[in-house]
């Protein structure tokens, strides 16, 4: 069965077998981009009902609902974000990903980016793509076709395209003598401060049913007012948490000191609440994992990217 | 200077520290 997989900046075709698991075709992926931090790495699809899936690596890849199509379509994606991208990442091919990542959801509206920031990450992605700015190469007009700022912030200061670009251009300008790789780390330095930078949200109630934010992170749990996913009311940090679990709609969080009560919250759609705790799980596991010191393997990937 | 306005919104991504049955008398009341 042929299958295309999508990468932020590849496309690649592989044929798999009946018996090719979840894991078979990650394992190809991520062999042919050169990826080796692949633990916050997944594979997405749209399900038969139209809904994004991450595929389930243990499981052939063919018993599970991808939609009929040929190819089958997947789209490699980072599903978990480091705490911190300076620290954390070790390979230039996985902060390119994270940066291409990342850039296409806050120009997308799906991270709030207000202007100034807007504008100063727009100049660190122009310097990642042209290296240094010089008069004779980048010509007036010269961002003109790039797409570079949040729709939001274009809609919302009424600039033309050259008022915009000259703007950036100032920044751009500063940005002289600064590797491209370097100005995608610079890029991701900035953007993992944003209020919504790797959040994941999910519909929640309390027990009166007013509707919430719950927020799922690389540092815990937080719970937002529905009109304001920037500011968290109640946040539980991973360390605090000793389990999660559900059943049926309701959630119980329990926590490591077992003299403090548990918290209750309702998740109306079932359908989600799997993948609610999956993400909790997996989110708690790297927050772990971080805390202890680097396995060989680790070591391995900063000895070779200090070489 | 934008730079560091940038990284003031880091401690925007903190609820306000709380115990846990302050967490659950406050979202009981949202």
């Amino acid at each position: 069965v042929n299958v295309r997989v999508t990468t932020m900046d590849a496309e690649l075709e592989f044929a798999i077998q009946s018996v090719t698991t979840g894991k078979q075709l990650f394992e190809q992926v991520v062999k042919t981009v050169g990826l080796r931090e692949v633990w916050y790495f997944g594979l997405q699809y749209v399900d038969n009902k139209g809904y994004l899936t991450w595929l389930k690596l243990e499981k052939k890849v063919l018993s599970q609902d991808v939609r009929r199509e040929t190819p089958l379509q997947f789209m490699f994606r980072a599903k978990y974000f480091p705490e911190d991208v300076d620290n954390e990442l070790i390979q230039d091919i996985t902060r390119k990903l994270f940066f291409l990542q990342v850039k296409d959801e806050i120009l997308s509206d799906n991270v709030y980016c207000p202007p100034e920031t807007a504008v100063l990450l727009a100049s660190y992605s122009v310097q990642a793509k042209y290296g240094d700015h010089t008069k004779e190469v980048h010509k007036s007009g010269y961002l003109t076709s790039e797409r570079l700022l949040p729709q939001r912030v274009l809609e919302q200061h009424k600039l033309s395209k050259d008022q915009w670009e000259d703007r950036i251009q100032v920044w751009h300008e500063e940005h002289s003598g600064m590797l491209k790789e370097d100005a995608m780390l610079e890029y991701l330095k900035i953007a993992q401060d944003l209020e919504m930078y790797g959040v994941n949200y999910f519909d929640i109630k309390n027990k009166k049913g007013t509707e919430l934010w719950l927020g799922v992170d690389a540092l815990g749990l937080n719970i937002y007012e529905k009109d304001d996913k920037l500011t968290p009311k109640i946040g539980f940090p991973w360390s605090e948490i000793r389990n999660i679990s559900f059943n049926d709609k309701k959630f119980v969080i329990k926590p490591i000191d077992k003299k403090a009560p548990d918290f209750v919250f309702y998740a109306p759609r079932l359908r989600i609440n799997k993948r609610i705790l999956l993400l909790c799980m997996g989110n708690h596991e790297l927050y772990m994992q971080r805390r202890k010191p680097d396995t060989i393997e680790v070591q391995q990937m900063k000895a070779q990217a200090r070489e | 200077q934008a730079k560091e306005r940038a990284h003031q919104k880091r401690s925007n991504k903190k609820a306000p520290p709380m115990d846990w049955s302050k967490r659950s008398e406050v979202f009981s009341n949202l």
